[in-house]
């Protein structure tokens, strides 16, 4: 474990926190892509598959735990209790075309082609694209509500300081990890159109971030 | 050793 890597993993949990008070506490999910959010869960659960047969330490059990919880509890808000504020209409990005390409990466290209491993690695691969539908969301509706945008910023710094993490563990125990490199640069990549609106426009304090 | 480096991250 090192800084960078922790820094990651709060950073992860504060935009996940975020994203689900905010649904709580407005009781609604109005700008908030469900297919994003579906894709998370279905990230979590194949990446975590190794919850209940591998012990590595109480904190990574822990984590996983609370990961999965909260992005099953943030689905279960956006299809079930406020169903009724889902706007479906904008939340239009057809999700297979991820699907699609990252379970036929995921066959191609994988440590080992066992079932743990290949679900391993299309969770590493679907993580990188999951954020599209929110994303092709806040392009359709032209805006996203600062709160969102706060979501946003912290899901897209964890994967940046993954990186970090990854650089320092590179030169620090000679650990390099291709697949989640590969995709956590392309991750991070997706999200600097963002990053840049984010600082230009929501730092400067406006309450609604609306795109060129 | 390798894949317990690997799944040690979250």
């Amino acid at each position: 474990m090192n800084v960078f890597r922790l820094a990651g993993d709060v950073s992860h949990l504060v935009a996940i926190i975020i994203l689900l008070l905010k649904i709580w506490r407005s009781r609604s999910c109005a700008g908030i892509s469900g297919k994003s959010q579906l894709l998370f869960a279905l990230v979590f659960t194949t990446r975590y598959l190794d919850l209940f047969t591998v012990y590595i330490s109480a904190y990574n059990t822990i984590m996983k735990v609370v990961f999965l919880a909260l992005s099953y509890a943030t689905v279960y808000l956006i299809y079930m209790r406020f169903r009724n504020t889902y706007d479906s209409e904008n939340d239009s990005f057809r999700v297979e075309f991820l699907l699609v390409p990252v379970i036929g990466l995921s066959f191609l290209e994988h440590y080992a082609f066992t079932p743990m491993e290949v679900l391993w690695t299309f969770s590493i691969f679907l993580e990188a694209v999951a954020i599209m539908p929110q994303l092709f969301m806040i392009t359709k509706t032209g805006e996203a509500e600062s709160i969102t945008t706060h979501y946003l910023f912290f899901l897209g710094l964890y994967r940046a300081l993954y990186i970090a993490n990854w650089v320092w563990r590179y030169h620090t125990e000679g650990f390099f990890d291709q697949i989640a490199v590969v995709s956590g640069v392309v991750q991070t990549i997706f999200y600097c159109d963002f990053f840049y609106l984010y600082v230009t426009k929501v730092v400067q304090g406006r309450s609604k971030m609306s795109l060129p | 050793k390798e894949r317990e480096a690997r799944h040690d991250e979250l």
